[in-house]
């Protein structure tokens, strides 16, 4: 499940400082 | 706690940007088309879906920019979201036609306006009652003079959902959920002293934007199996969590 949810964790967990 | 009076105002601030969701829309579309060949355009179903995802995006942007759902850790917010993302894209759908929709058409994202009788003469029987039972969800929400701040407080409830299973957080979630309740009442009590009822109507047609929601869920689920979903999508991904 966990890999199946990769882009929706990318997307909640990215650093918006980069 | 009493929301304070701007807590509405707070939740209204952190609102996507229509006519900015709409040239994000169009600029995917448009690069999409691009590294096609000139022949070889979208289908319809596939431009729908599209939109769709590039909804979703600005969805799961606005959920987590907001500063009540920053308070719950990334493994929650994953859970709250895979399991009402399909209800934020319903509302979102439902909020548009109110606010833009002609009488007889849907409104899309990108601006433009589809009759629905067209849709309705394309499609097949299950697109058509989706359609049909959206527009008809439409015309109650005009009907109760739905506005901006009774959609923010009706996503919010969706999103902060405590019954989800696997929630970790879920007395933040229940908090969260409740203070959202209350502000709902309290804006309609003071926008809509006339209508007695608005509140209790309101709530009302969250079980009909779940019901629609998980038909769209089933509806987009078969036309993946018939290989008709574009993949490496968020829509898909989304679309798996649930029926893996």
């Amino acid at each position: 499940k966990k890999k199946d949810n990769a882009l929706l964790r990318y997307l909640l967990d990215k650093d918006d400082t980069v | 706690t009493i929301p304070s009076p701007n807590f509405l105002h707070q939740l209204l601030e952190g609102e996507q940007d229509e006519g900015q969701l709409r040239t994000k829309v169009l600029t995917s579309l448009q690069k999409e088309q691009a590294n096609r060949g000139k022949h070889d355009c979208l289908n319809t179903f596939s431009i729908m879906c599209k939109m769709a995802d590039q909804t979703l995006f600005g969805l799961v942007e606005w959920a987590r920019n907001s500063n009540l759902f920053k308070e719950l850790k990334v493994d929650d917010q994953m859970v709250l979201l895979q399991s009402c993302w399909s209800e934020l894209l319903v509302l979102d759908h439902l909020c548009r036609q109110v606010t833009y929709g002609k009488e007889g058409c849907i409104y899309l994202v990108t601006g433009q306006q589809i009759e629905v009788s067209t849709i309705i003469s394309q499609a097949g029987m299950t697109l058509s009652s989706l359609v049909t039972r959206t527009q008809d969800l439409v015309s109650k929400l005009k009907a109760l003079q739905f506005d901006r701040q009774e959609f923010v407080c009706l996503k919010y409830l969706v999103l902060f959902n405590p019954d989800v299973k696997s929630v970790q957080n879920r007395r933040q979630v229940e908090q969260t959920q409740e203070r959202v309740n209350r502000a709902l009442m309290e804006h309609t009590q003071q926008s809509h002293p006339g209508h007695s009822d608005k509140f209790g109507q309101l709530l009302l047609r969250l079980p009909e934007v779940r019901s629609i929601s998980l038909q769209v869920e089933d509806y987009l689920y078969q036309r993946h199996l018939l290989g008709d979903l574009p993949c490496n999508s968020l829509l898909a991904e989304m679309l798996h969590g649930k029926h893996s």
